[in-house]
């Protein structure tokens, strides 16, 4: 599966 | 000073089932509209915003800003010793290290008080941009739960694809792959049991199963969960309490490069 995103890259 | 009062003490013992396996320890930070949390889960993958509005309460007053830092689990241990029924109040002062909570059965012939020592609590707060999804899809919350606890057998991780149709979750994995379709609900007499789907444009992404199935431990809050996409940004996952305000959990996707 692909990687996992961090939420904080998308909020900030 | 705060002072809120809820008709029922369950209603504060599901919200922290709702959060408490995310979230260890967070600010509840209360002012004349209601008290709010924002806390994101220790790896940063999940962010849980949760909405209490002052007129959900009754009676409530706060009359400054007040950031309550609680540790979860604490608090967890002493709502413990409250009844489901019972009526809640919780009391802050201004410059207090403690938060006051009673519990008071229905013919208040029990009173019980507890003190739940505060914490110092430096949390980031994110800003969440306003976002028109592409696909808003409302359905039944016991339908979410029971899907993701199924998919769970299968895989770590879920793919959901939604298209004017219906919405697809699945999920492959080392014993094979699995998936369940819900197609949109035309005309229905349950109306708790239906799916509907607004889209501007089809989407497809991955999340983690682990996550979503923190998210559904917020089933018994409200009948209907709303899953709100674009391809390749977090997922909102909201559960609305009646009269009060809501629970949001936002996941990060998993992207390819």
């Amino acid at each position: 599966p692909p990687p996992q995103r961090s939420i904080t890259s998308f909020f900030k | 000073m705060l002072e809120a009062r809820l008709p029922q003490a369950k209603l504060l013992k599901s919200l922290l089932e709702a959060i408490k396996e995310l979230v260890v320890e967070c600010n509840f930070d209360c002012n004349d509209s209601g008290i709010a949390v924002q806390a994101m889960d220790s790896s940063h993958v999940a962010l849980v915003a949760l909405l209490l509005r002052a007129d959900g309460f009754d009676p409530y007053r706060c009359d400054r800003n007040l950031p309550l830092g609680i540790n979860l689990t604490s608090l967890n241990k002493i709502l413990k010793c409250a009844g489901n029924e019972d009526i809640l109040t919780i009391k802050a002062s201004d410059d207090g290290d403690v938060l006051n909570l009673v519990f008071e059965s229905k013919d208040s012939d029990r009173i019980s008080e507890y003190e739940l020592k505060l914490m110092d609590i430096d949390s980031e707060h994110l800003g969440i941009p306003d976002t028109q999804y592409d696909a808003v899809v409302s359905m039944s919350s016991g339908e979410f739960q029971r899907i993701c606890r199924d998919l769970s057998q299968i895989s770590d991780s879920i793919v959901i694809d939604v298209t004017k149709e219906g919405i697809k979750f699945s999920a492959s994995g080392e014993v094979g792959n699995g998936s369940v379709t819900l197609k949109q609900s035309g005309s229905v007499d349950r109306e708790d049991e239906a799916t509907t789907i607004e889209l501007q444009q089809a989407v497809s992404l991955t999340f983690s199963l682990k996550y979503f199935q923190y998210f559904t431990k917020a089933t018994p809050l409200s009948s209907r969960v709303v899953l709100s996409m674009s391809n390749d940004v977090p997922i909102l996952v909201e559960y609305k309490l009646d009269n009060l305000g809501y629970v949001r959990y936002y996941l990060a996707p998993k992207i390819g490069d």
